[in-house]
């Protein structure tokens, strides 16, 4: 269960170390706002302000000794790049930062940062797929071609039992658990009936699943 | 195959308007700086400069006729509540919004958004999931105690059968499928032989499956 640590606390780092938190992980939450070290000095299981462009202070740190330290300065650029080259060449062995542009994601890979992440694209892109398909209330990408997604059923099988659907026969897919409310009823007999409300866990290639999805 | 409407080409706002040209859909993209109309002018079906909190501008575009509207405005937050108003207002059956803060959110959820999405707080949370557990490459959540996982194999299982992991016995949980490479193996035999690489797709509670997670 390893210790992590989080440099700016604005909106991404602050919901980032409190998830690390509820996770039952240690977390040391640092700023250079002494308002923000403050104000989540009872959520995060340390938090200390400093500048983490200042290299002294980032020894006394120990930062090395973190499984992982995320960078999460997204506006003033050269802090965040200054800091992600200290962290390595203090020896951190994993930095994570955000960026606000590909630009800026490709620097701070070139000087070290082990993982970027862009969270106004991210999230555009991720919205936008659940945009386009509401009752897609889920979907994990398993390969190039193929996922597994999570899609309520449509009034229109309410009554039906699963084989009416003709998964395998007709789409190719593989219905993997039925989602009923709280219940999760895995590999369901073929003779089960779908209900208002049921959402399906359903694996195949990206093609056959958006054929289903638009046929029904 | 619906239509749809992005009001805002920053960061969020374009990620989110080209995704949705990439599955498919048409998509009209709205900014009231004419630079950001150009650059988009290419990728995104239709592009038009306007200041949406002018209401006239926003009948003439005919935005009732759209599937949805997102409302991309982030920073100036009284554009951003001005224009969902106006939408509301005209007729938009389905109104979007990014917001940057959860008092933000609820007012424009009092004043008629559909949905709010604060991207920054949501990515954090996201990232903090797959920071503490990488070797969990993908989760979906089923119900309040439930979900499905993709994780990878440590090497510690690899040349052992599905069936000496005792994943019903001792866990509780349901294999639905071996990701191997490209392929996906569903409802896999419990000789199967575990590989280097291989990826489990397991349901269970959130309790067992950590605790399966913790074990290898
Ligand atoms: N050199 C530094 N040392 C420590 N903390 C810093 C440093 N530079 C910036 N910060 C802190 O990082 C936090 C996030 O920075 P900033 O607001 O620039 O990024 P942002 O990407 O806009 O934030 P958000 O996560 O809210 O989107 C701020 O709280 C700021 O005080
Ligand atoms: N009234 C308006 N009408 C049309 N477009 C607007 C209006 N107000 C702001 N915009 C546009 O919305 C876009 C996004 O706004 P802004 O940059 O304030 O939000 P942001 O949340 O910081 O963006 P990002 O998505 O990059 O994080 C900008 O390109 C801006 O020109």
């Amino acid at each position: 269960n390893g210790d992590f640590a989080v440099i700016g606390l604005g909106r991404f780092g602050s919901s980032l170390a409190r998830r690390l938190v509820a996770l039952g992980h240690v977390v040391l939450g640092i700023d250079s706002d002494p308002a923000l070290v403050q104000r989540y000095s009872h959520e995060i299981s340390q938090t200390i302000s400093l500048d983490s462009t200042d290299e002294e202070a980032l020894k006394e740190a120990d930062l090395p000794s973190y499984e992982a330290v995320v960078v999460a300065i997204g506006t003033e650029f050269e802090s965040s790049l200054l800091t992600t080259v200290a962290l390595k060449q203090v020896g951190v062995k994993h930095v994570i930062c955000k960026a606000a542009t590909t630009t800026h994601k490709e620097i701070l890979l070139k000087v070290g940062a082990d993982r970027v992440i862009l969270p106004e694209q991210e999230m555009g892109t991720k919205s936008a797929d659940e945009i386009a398909n509401p009752r897609m209330v889920g979907a994990l990408s398993l390969s190039a071609e193929a996922s597994i997604i999570e899609v309520e059923v449509p009034e229109s099988v309410v009554g039906l039992a699963i084989r009416d659907l003709n998964l395998a026969t007709r789409y190719h897919l593989t219905l993997s658990a039925i989602v009923r409310g709280e219940q999760v009823l895995p590999n369901p007999v073929s003779t089960q009936v779908l209900r208002l409300g049921d959402r399906l866990l359903l694996i195949g290639t990206n093609r056959e699943l958006d054929r289903f999805s638009n046929d029904i």
